[in-house]
């Protein structure tokens, strides 16, 4: 089980609290695994008194938009644009709350980063970066499905620069593997433009292991070497974004992407994690 | 099939909870806690193995503090889940503020029913008592949370009786803090406390500061909201 306590002495209002909770949860303790479970109990919670802020200081706040109107370009007045029901926007603008939400995030990144080191029987930790020309939601779904595979984190362990599970791995995702005209639109993830890559944590020369597909000559040694080391990164690119023919290239069709990148951090599987949970109970 | 009974190996945690030493560096020795916070811990026993180490936690603020929380998104919420989460709907829809926090390790209080829930309640409202504010017709003004094994009953005498004691230990300094993050753990190896500084652009000449702690080792996936 997760568990989190955090306090702060800023002064912030009660909204905007859940709003950059939600927020920094989504970029920190929900881009965690240790073995893939998710717990009954886990609950991460904010207190923030206002202790240290000026008596003449406001709360921090943040904007809520409503997305069911937006103001007439001409007019000025709102226009209601769709009956259907949507959630509210919440839009982060004050100086103050655009400084408290990087502040929290980071924070709360560094607190989930300790829980992945402390991973039952864990001996190493691992970055999984996956970027996408598409979709977060992809990136984010990708790194996952690598960071909750069995055979990459026992590959982990036993210091098998194996990437053909972590290819597997990328396959299987929900919403690639069952992808449809009516699924997720991530049905671009292909092989042949997927390549994964070891980054090593002391800043030396990343080792491509697949290019675009392709199989890369792997300097085993060097393999061996960066899997030694506790901190591990593993990059994964997607290339997913529309394919350009020349044809449609030479009528001028763009090719540009804004690649999205989502992080996961997890950590290796190992013989005590069995032993840890073989008898828990009792 | 040759079965071969010394393949099982048990899990022990090693008897004076010390740190491994690879982890040592993660542990911080010193840090600079938020102003008007305070934490606790007693020892309730919770695990009948647990004669010793303080499993009992309160972190709480001097005066009413704005809350939030994210709880797991797993269709078998624990019971402490389920009462913190409508503690925090009632009071902030009622512009209420929180007290602050009440922790119990060795137990999850997870998939305990009717029973389960009382307890939680329970919790809450003994932490209430600490601040002479108990109020049975308002929602409890502090959050619990629960860890440990899943499917047993609280021994909530236990608890109930530990809480004052936690209430009597509050302190702010850094060594309350880290008592309060080894409370909380359950096969941690190590306490995981942070803390940070930092100023906000209306009010650069005034120092902010945050803290926070964490536990978990296993069964972690979270999933949020």
């Amino acid at each position: 089980t997760l568990l989190g306590i955090v306090c702060t002495d800023a002064k912030i209002t009660p909204s905007a609290l859940d709003t950059f909770l939600r927020r920094a949860n989504r970029k920190s303790f929900n881009c965690i695994s240790i073995d893939g479970d998710t717990s009954t109990n886990d609950t991460v919670s904010i207190f923030a008194n206002g202790a240290a802020a000026p008596d003449s200081a406001a709360p921090i706040d943040v904007e809520v938009s409503d997305p069911s109107t937006s103001v007439s370009p001409t007019s000025g007045s709102p226009t209601r644009v769709s009956s259907k029901p949507q959630r509210p926007r919440t839009t982060i603008l004050h100086p103050d709350a655009q400084a408290f939400d990087i502040v929290l995030t980071k924070f709360m990144q560094d607190l989930a980063q300790l829980v992945v080191r402390d991973g039952e029987g864990a001996t190493k930790f691992v970055t999984i970066r996956v970027r996408s020309d598409k979709s977060l939601i992809t990136a984010h779904r990708v790194a996952e499905s690598i960071a909750k595979s069995s055979l990459v984190k026992t590959a982990l362990y036993g210091k098998d620069a194996n990437w053909g599970r972590i290819l597997c791995a990328i396959g299987y995702t929900p919403g690639i593997m069952d992808a449809g005209p009516r699924g997720l639109s991530i049905d671009q993830v292909l092989p042949e433009r997927t390549s994964v890559s070891f980054i090593p944590a002391d800043g030396s020369a990343p080792l491509h292991l697949l290019v675009q597909g392709e199989p890369q000559q792997v300097d085993e040694t060097r393999a061996k070497e960066i899997l030694e080391m506790e901190d591990l990164e593993i990059l994964v690119r997607l290339e997913d974004g529309p394919v350009v023919g020349e044809a449609a290239l030479k009528r001028g069709a763009r090719v540009g992407t804004m690649t999205k990148e989502a992080v996961y951090w997890t950590c290796d599987l190992s013989h005590e994690y069995v032993t840890i949970n073989g008898d828990y109970r009792t | 099939f040759h079965t071969d009974l010394q393949q099982i190996r048990h899990y022990s945690a090693p008897g004076d909870r010390s740190i491994p030493a690879a982890k040592q560096k993660y542990v911080p020795t010193s840090g600079t806690y938020p102003k008007g916070f305070q934490a606790g811990t007693a020892h309730a026993g919770v695990k009948a193995s647990n004669t010793k180490y303080d499993d009992i936690t309160m972190v709480v603020s001097d005066r009413p503090a704005a809350a939030a929380a994210v709880f797991t998104r797993n269709v078998f919420k624990a019971a402490p889940v389920v009462v913190s989460r409508a503690s925090l709907s009632a009071r902030n829809r009622a512009g209420q503020g929180f007290r602050g926090v009440v922790v119990n390790s060795g137990c999850a209080n997870a998939v305990t029913g009717k029973v389960g829930l009382e307890h939680a309640a329970l919790m809450a409202r003994e932490t209430d008592k600490c601040f002479d504010s108990e109020d049975p017709s308002e929602p409890p003004q502090t959050l619990v949370m629960s860890t440990g094994v899943i499917g047993q009953i609280l021994p909530i005498s236990k608890i109930t009786d530990a809480i004052p004691k936690a209430h009597a230990a509050l302190g702010d300094s850094h060594d309350h803090w880290l008592n309060a993050a080894k409370a909380i753990c359950t096969t941690d190896t190590f306490p995981k406390l942070l803390t940070r500084t930092f100023t906000l652009p209306s009010h650069p000449e005034t120092e902010y500061r945050i803290a926070g702690t964490t536990k978990g080792a296993g069964m972690i996936h979270p999933n949020m909201a």
